[in-house]
């Protein structure tokens, strides 16, 4: 099974139309191997992307370079999936 | 036999699809599973339908045509058991079911639900084998033929927003398709995403306005009014392609241009901090909220039949 162990979900308001330009160029940044769950788009909607724990680094420099504001919305994605898995099962065997 | 189920829980394939069958017997008057085909994988796909007669125009709503969106299905779970209960004794829904049919396909990508139980919890696509490439797995929202492989889609095998070779490749989507068509008298297409609070009609594939945006557009607020007035969720409404982004080939451009008009997709709640992975605490509230606003949108296709 997939592990998403450290992996970061942050949260980015971009404030300008050149804010979403660097948050797209990050798009194609493939080194990074980022997974946008919601894609920079107009400075009225925010941006949630899953950074693997490996990029944690270079995707905060490069946020903090431009000024860009963010936050995390889930600092390590793995205890939230297990914590659901975990309940998931309690569940389970609550139902048999 | 019957199966008692955890509205406030998540539930994989196995105990969705058995349930269904608790549902059926619980009210066989009502509500009948029905196989619309199979998946890529060879699963079946069943849709709950809610009927009272025959020969009745009909409304449409699938769930979770992505696969890790898991609130989108157990909305789905608690929607059908919601309808099932409260035909009777819902006067507003009673006259709806005695005037109209009622599809519901609580899992739309059985292939990809599965795989986010077992394998990756991330997992967005379908499954299917991409000739040439590792990566499998189409969006099967990109897939409909509807501006297919325009703008806002991929063309590359491995992103999450492939639009897959052709459209209506992806069989899950062609077994929705060929229900639709056959039956031929559908008034309303609703598709359930998660998690952006978005209330959309057509277009995607396109920015201009839809000959009907008016009056979508209305339906649209008033029904997320309805959905607001529970716990003050609030949600943006327009068309896809101006309250999000240009996306081509999705659902319900498909079955707009198809002559369902009253098209819409929604998305449903975050609390803010979770994203794809809404607490299971959360299903019922959201689900409860979301009620409201299909409710809104069946009630006004009732009323105003075309």
């Amino acid at each position: 099974q997939r592990l998403f162990v450290g992996d970061q979900v942050i949260r980015i308001n971009a404030e300008s139309e050149e804010q979403i330009q660097l948050l797209q160029a990050l798009e194609t940044q493939e080194e990074w191997e980022l997974e946008f769950w919601r894609r920079p788009v107009s400075t009225g909607l925010p941006v949630d992307v899953r950074v693997p724990r490996g990029s944690l680094e270079p995707v905060r420099s490069y946020l903090l370079a431009h000024d860009l504001p963010f936050s995390v919305l889930i600092s390590n994605l793995q205890e939230l999936l297990n914590e659901e898995k975990a309940e998931m099962e309690r569940n389970q065997k609550l139902e048999l | 036999s019957t199966r008692s189920i955890n509205f406030a829980a998540y539930h994989t394939l196995d105990t969705i699809y058995s349930w269904m069958d608790s549902l059926v017997a619980q009210h066989p008057g009502l509500v009948t599973k029905e196989e619309v085909g199979r998946s890529y994988e060879g699963r079946p796909m069943y849709v709950l339908k809610f009927s009272t007669g025959s020969d009745r125009p009909a409304i449409w709503i699938d769930t979770g045509i992505h696969a890790r969106e898991w609130v989108s299905q157990a909305t789905g779970v608690w929607t059908a058991n919601k309808i099932a209960t409260d035909y009777g004794s819902d006067a507003s829904l009673t006259s709806l079911l005695n005037s109209m049919d009622l599809y519901l396909l609580i899992v739309a990508n059985p292939d990809g639900y599965v795989y986010t139980h077992t394998r990756d919890r991330m997992w967005r696509k379908t499954r299917s084998v991409n000739p040439g490439s590792a990566c499998r797995g189409v969006d099967p929202n990109r897939n409909w033929d509807a501006g297919f492989g325009g703008p806002g889609a991929s063309t590359n095998p491995c992103s999450d927003s492939y639009h897959g070779p052709a459209a209506h490749s992806e069989v899950e989507v062609k077994n929705v398709v060929d229900l639709i068509t056959s039956h031929g008298n559908f008034k309303s297409f609703i598709s359930v995403h998660a998690y952006s609070q978005l209330l959309m009609y057509p277009y995607g594939y396109s920015c201009s306005h839809v000959p009907d945006q008016p009056e979508l557009d209305s339906v649209g607020r008033a029904a997320a009014q309805k959905l607001a007035s529970l716990y003050g969720t609030s949600y943006r409404v327009g068309n896809i392609c101006n309250i999000i982004y240009p996306a081509s080939g999705g659902s319900i451009d498909w079955s707009y241009d198809a002559g369902i008009k009253y098209s819409f997709a929604l998305e449903l709640r975050d609390t803010g901090r979770y994203g794809f992975l809404l607490p299971a605490s959360q299903i019922v509230p959201t689900a409860s909220e979301t009620w409201l606003a299909l409710k809104h949108i069946m009630e006004h296709v009732r009323d105003h039949p075309y």
